[in-house]
């Protein structure tokens, strides 16, 4: 409980209309956003002893989820060859997200299996260079692997071992072309 | 033609968006990125409508939408997994179409990157667009908006439930809290746009749907922040990223997409650095 309390606290703080609505000063909403980082960050150790209560293993999991997807950026795919994604479902439905890393180069080719060894589909694309360009953007992230994940039971979680190959895999290399020029 | 089992994105000889295919049923949709200039006036009296500008607490175009030319630079990826089709409208606004094999409810994603937002020469701000048109769909101003992510609330142009109202903004007064989704219908015939956090959306054209995805203002608009809307981050306008999700079918379907969406899973990432696959398995 008191992991939480950072959270309970930021959710306190931005029932205020300005945190709603973004009418808050600069400075104001860089605090909040401050603020709600320290409760994502303190929220670590719940998720991850959540998860391997969920999974049945008795110590905690080592495990990070990168905050800055948004623009593309994770230090701990971009830097393993070999890395783990657990993919938790928190509705009660079962769902079939595509998901999407960022990776260090656009040329590797990654399997992605699941426990029981089956490979599912990949695909690495180079992010488009706007993103690569967006200020403050860190990492070195250039191309974006992406797999389906099949189902994904309700409140429940599947992993993916996700490796890089040296190998061109059977699947066809993207295509890139860009239409006649615009009559 | 990119997608997979049956359902397509059709794309026209210049690469843009010409129409959606479901199981060989085909509609005409396009999209339009566009920006109005942030009104600016001298907040002097409070309450006089003329002299308010465009700010945090307020939105007031100065004039109708500017829509970019439809001659962005395509570029177009196509794979096992997903098929993208990437646009360039300016060095501050491209976007990229993205339909990937299985989605379930089938819907087509329209990831947008906006920013740094330049101010044009006489400094006016912009606030920044994106408008969807079903041009088959006529809607005869009529359009619904989500109240916080839960029940769909039916808008009508130019009206107001509760008295008879006479719009001076006809933008702006037409314009409506979108939390998670605005929709479309006409019969059947039912067209949503899924939102990955709220924003400002409207029907003002017939067949059209349009959700402002950024902005950025010179002038404060008086109402207390004290300062114009003109966010910065790393000594830039901010840049804006984010993804809308283009729903055909049924109010049902694209409520599971936005629940999809809001409650979408979790990603829990950890080496392997070390550990084989069958250690790991």
């Amino acid at each position: 409980r008191p992991d939480l309390i950072a959270m309970r606290e930021a959710m306190g703080i931005m029932q205020h209309h300005d945190a709603v609505t973004g009418t808050e000063q600069q400075h104001v909403a860089d605090d909040y956003a401050r603020v709600l980082d320290i409760g994502f960050h303190d929220c670590d150790d719940i998720t991850a002893s959540a998860l391997s209560k969920l999974m049945g293993s008795s110590e905690p999991l080592e495990m990070t989820n990168c905050m800055l997807l948004n623009v593309s950026s994770c230090p701990l795919t971009e830097n393993n060859d070999d890395f783990v994604v657990t993919i938790f479902n928190p509705q009660s439905r079962e769902v079939r997200p595509l998901v999407r890393l960022p990776v260090a180069s656009t040329t590797d080719q990654y399997t992605a299996k699941c426990p029981q060894g089956k490979e599912h589909p990949t695909q690495v694309n180079a992010l488009p260079t706007d993103v690569l360009v967006i200020p403050g953007r860190p990492g070195n992230a250039l191309g974006e692997l992406t797999f389906l994940t099949g189902c994904i039971p309700p409140l429940g979680y599947k992993s993916f071992y996700i490796s890089k190959t040296s190998k061109p895999k059977h699947t066809k290399k993207p295509r890139i072309f860009t239409p006649s020029e615009p009559t | 033609s990119l997608g997979y089992d049956g359902r397509f994105i059709n794309l026209n000889a210049n690469g843009l968006l010409e129409s959606i295919s479901i199981d060989g049923k085909n509609e005409s949709v396009q999209m339009d990125f566009g920006f109005y200039k942030g009104a600016v006036g001298n907040n002097e009296v409070f309450g006089v409508r003329s002299n308010r500008s465009s700010g945090a607490y307020i939105f007031r175009p100065n004039g109708t939408v500017n829509l970019f030319a439809q001659t962005p630079a395509v570029t177009i990826v196509q794979g096992d997994v997903v098929s993208e089709v990437r646009y360039k409208y300016s060095d501050w606004i491209s976007s990229i179409l993205r339909i990937y094999r299985g989605a379930e409810p089938f819907h087509v994603e329209h990831e947008w990157l906006v920013g740094p937002i330049p101010f044009d020469d006489e400094g006016f701000g912009k606030e920044v667009v994106i408008r969807y048109h079903v041009s088959d769909l006529h809607n005869n101003g009529e359009f619904l908006t989500d109240s916080n992510g839960r029940e769909m609330l039916k808008r009508k142009m130019n009206y107001r439930p509760t008295w008879n109202v006479e719009l001076d903004e006809k933008i702006s007064g037409n314009y409506y809290p979108v939390t998670t989704r605005i929709a479309i219908e006409d019969g059947d015939n039912i067209w949503s746009v899924v939102t990955d956090r709220s924003q400002g959306g409207s029907s003002l054209q017939d067949g059209t749907m349009e959700l402002m995805v950024h902005r950025r203002l010179s002038h404060d608009d008086a109402f207390g922040v004290g300062e114009a809307l003109n966010e910065t981050a790393f000594g830039k306008g901010l840049v804006v990223r984010g993804i809308h999700y283009i729903v055909p079918g049924s109010h049902a379907d694209a409520r599971k997409v936005v629940q999809n969406k809001v409650l979408h899973p979790w990603y829990f990432l950890s080496s392997a650095k070390n550990i084989p696959f069958e250690d790991w398995r």
